[in-house]
């Protein structure tokens, strides 16, 4: 995941 | 998505599942502190702030709407409902919460991964995530005779952290540049919270003899 990429984890 | 996350959330909701039954089956929230599913719904209050902003998949919004609309009502069971908030047991849930919340929100504001709002509060959520469970923790050390019920939700709540951690290692190994420190350590900080319960919980199981954490 690249920065400001939204979190994918929850 | 890998299996251990999977499982990991799907333990996560099962604890709060566990939870909610508990408190609305009968109707009593003894030995549960409410310090913890405050700071629990305030996690997820702050983290999934692009729920609306940021589509990432149907199992991730259904999975943060779940949360929220699980960690507010068992907060709201515990502070509104006429039975339940009878059971709380308001002296011995003391832990001082608020002494967490600050210095959560100011490490989020030192250490984060971009310095906006979102992600200021996204990293403040998961600092404070690692904690929520130490006012739980110090009740369990103060209920005298704890309730499987109540005892099975730590557990499956210390049970979604290790599965966490050991999705952490697969995706580190399956995929390139993933590297979370923020998460990292503060979940494995939060798993090593779980530590001594987890021992008296599988002795207290393997003995068939009541849970007790030393005070």
């Amino acid at each position: 995941r690249q920065r400001g990429e939204p979190h994918d984890e929850l | 998505m890998n299996l251990f996350r999977l499982a990991g959330d799907m333990t996560h909701l099962v604890s709060v599942v566990v939870l909610l039954l508990k408190i609305h089956t009968i109707k009593s929230c003894a030995g549960v502190s409410l310090k913890t599913q405050e700071l629990y719904a305030l996690v997820f209050a702050a983290r999934y702030l692009d729920l609306f902003v940021h589509f990432v998949s149907l199992y991730n919004t259904v999975m943060k709407l779940v949360f929220l609309a699980s960690s507010f009502t068992i907060v709201w069971y515990m502070r509104r409902h006429k039975i339940v908030r009878r059971t709380y047991d308001k002296e011995h849930d003391t832990f001082r919460h608020h002494f967490i919340v600050l210095p959560c929100l100011v490490l989020g504001l030192l250490l984060n991964e971009k310095f906006t709002f979102r992600e200021v509060m996204w990293a403040f959520s998961i600092y404070l995530e690692a904690v929520a469970i130490l006012p739980q923790l110090v009740l369990l050390q103060r209920t005298r005779n704890i309730d499987n019920l109540t005892a099975q939700y730590v557990f499956f709540l210390g049970a979604y952290r290790v599965l966490y951690i050991f999705n952490w290692i697969y995706r580190y190994f399956t995929e390139p540049h993933f590297v979370h420190w923020i998460s990292w350590i503060a979940g494995i900080v939060q798993t090593l919270l779980y530590g001594d319960f987890f021992y008296y919980y599988i002795l207290s199981w393997k003995n068939n003899v009541k849970l007790e954490l030393p005070a």
